[in-house]
């Protein structure tokens, strides 16, 4: 799990999962 | 090679500074009182897991506070591995509760969707005082207790997990580690 | 020309929506209960103008969050001025209910498989307002959704620009293929109300309003991302503004409107959307003055279905 630092009350959490033979970055933007 | 024929342009009087030299000229107030959307592209800065500073006992018992507060289960650590906490949550497709006691086999429960999330949680020390709780994702599991059908799963569909409620659920722990502390 | 046709759409029947996705990219998305205001600020920092929202209760994607969203925003607030609010406490799962009180059309629900052919996805999107498709897969163990990607007409586009070299067969000017929007283009003057034109863009379901003067002389274009700017500035509360005060708020680094004449072909378009970040051109005379319209939507519709 990845995650940045919580600004205005956001969590921002992110994980690198492997779709087939590529990668996507999911982004999840929530409030605190 | 034939871009020679070509009349596609852009409009000068379309460009931000010509459009605004245009509105001051016409001697519009707004002209000088509104100014351009400066959108800092701040670049996100990522860590992994969160960081904490706290003494490393009071860290995992902030976790295992913070997991029975959201409902969830744990095995129970081993003496060798103190740092490593291994969680299991319920999490079904109406409301992702925390189950209190997930080995209820409650016969109703659908058994064809796993409902139960598994997730490692692992303290590492970064330096002195400098410490990081990792969340790993650690696959689902029924609470039925019939194993998934995902052992016949080529390579390629094992990876199409999607990783939305493993975030959702790290949200929820660390929402609920922040709030505590 | 049908020579190249062919062979485009030869190449999107053979590729799928997986194929385009870059190896390694990202995806932004957000939850359900955040606020729109959050929201608009994280388009902005991600210089993005729509991503896919996640709704935990159900653990299902709630659709796409787009600039159709923030302009219905707006026109609530034009309706209950007295709900100035409403941006800094609504939550991204209220815009539903607020579709229903201004009588807005509901979100997109139209997605595809990213195995499926791209030629099925291209026109899957045709269908869609926001010229765009989210890209969504199940997950085998747990039958959940999981939205890989959003695929966009002007992502297609450029892909079909970079890696068909027989778009420089399509050698037939613009005027000639029936693609231009001429008839009743709706278009406003510098000082009209940013209201009226807003109103125009959901009315029409336009995604760009051309500024003319009083001798039909393009001047500039009012777009729907505009919009994002407006909130953000916190500007929308005047209601008197003009849609040329609006365009002050503009990013220095707003590339200008690209515009071409009816000569122009669809070889020479294609490589300007190689080349550049375009979403529509705007056809003029010799002397500016607007003929048409050419969105990417006329040509990627043009590309898999016309000639």
């Amino acid at each position: 799990l990845a995650t940045s630092s919580i600004k205005h009350n956001t969590l921002c959490v992110a994980s690198i999962v492997r779709y087939k033979s590529k990668y996507v970055t999911q982004i999840l933007y929530a409030p605190l | 090679s034939k871009e020679g024929d070509s009349t596609i342009s852009i409009l000068p009087t379309s460009l931000p500074q010509i459009h605004r030299a245009n509105m001051l000229a016409q001697g519009l107030p707004a002209a000088s009182k509104i100014s351009s959307l400066v959108t800092k592209k701040s670049k996100t800065k990522w860590h992994f897991g969160i960081r904490s500073r706290s003494y490393p006992l009071d860290v995992m018992g902030e976790i295992y506070i913070a997991l029975k507060n959201l409902g969830a289960e744990w095995a129970r650590p081993s003496e060798q591995d103190l740092w490593t906490i291994r969680v299991r949550w319920k999490y079904n497709m109406n409301t992702p509760d925390f189950d209190q006691n997930a080995n209820s086999n409650n016969s109703n429960t659908t058994t064809t969707i796993p409902d139960l999330m598994k997730m490692v949680i692992q303290l590492f020390q970064i330096e002195a005082n400098n410490y990081l709780v990792d969340f790993k994702f650690d696959g689902w599991e029924s609470s039925t207790g019939k194993p998934i059908n995902n052992l016949n799963m080529s390579e390629d569909e094992m990876c199409t997990f999607s990783a939305y409620p493993f975030l959702h659920l790290s949200t929820r722990l660390i929402m609920e580690l922040a709030v505590n502390s | 020309q049908n020579v190249g046709l062919a062979a485009i759409r030869r190449m999107l029947g053979s590729k799928t929506s997986y194929d385009m996705l870059p190896v390694s990219f990202k995806l932004v998305v957000f939850d359900t209960t955040l606020s729109v205001k959050r929201a608009l600020n994280l388009l902005l920092q991600h210089n993005i103008v729509s991503a896919p929202l996640w709704d935990a209760k159900t653990s299902k994607f709630a659709g796409l969050l787009t600039t159709g969203d923030f302009i219905n925003i707006i026109k609530y607030y034009f309706s209950n001025p007295d709900r100035l609010e409403i941006v800094d406490t609504m939550t991204l799962g209220g815009l539903e209910e607020l579709e229903r009180t201004i009588g807005a059309p509901s979100m997109d629900t139209i997605s595809i498989h990213p195995s499926k052919p791209l030629f099925d996805a291209c026109l899957k999107m045709l269908e869609s307002r926001s010229g765009r498709i989210p890209l969504i897969d199940q997950d085998e163990g747990t039958n959940r959704e999981i939205v890989v990607s959003v695929l966009t007409q002007y992502r297609i586009l450029k892909f079909i620009a970079l890696n068909c070299r027989e778009t420089h067969l399509l050698q037939i000017p613009i005027s000639e293929l029936g693609i231009i929007s001429t008839d009743n283009i709706h278009s406003c003057q510098m000082t009209t109300p940013v209201i009226d034109v807003i109103d125009c863009l959901t009315q029409e379901k336009l995604s760009s309003i051309p500024i003319v003067d009083e001798n039909g002389v393009l001047i500039n274009v009012y777009e729907a991302v505009d919009v994002l700017g407006l909130i953000k500035g916190g500007i929308y509360n005047d209601l008197s503004l003009s849609v040329g005060e609006t365009l002050l708020r503009r990013s220095e680094n707003f590339e200008g409107v690209c515009t071409c004449t009816p000569n122009d072909k669809l070889s020479n378009i294609m490589n300007t959307v190689r080349r550049a970040s375009v979403h529509r051109f705007f056809v003029v005379d010799d002397n500016y003055k607007l003929l048409g319209v050419l969105s990417l939507s006329d040509i990627l519709k043009y590309l898999l279905l016309g000639g």
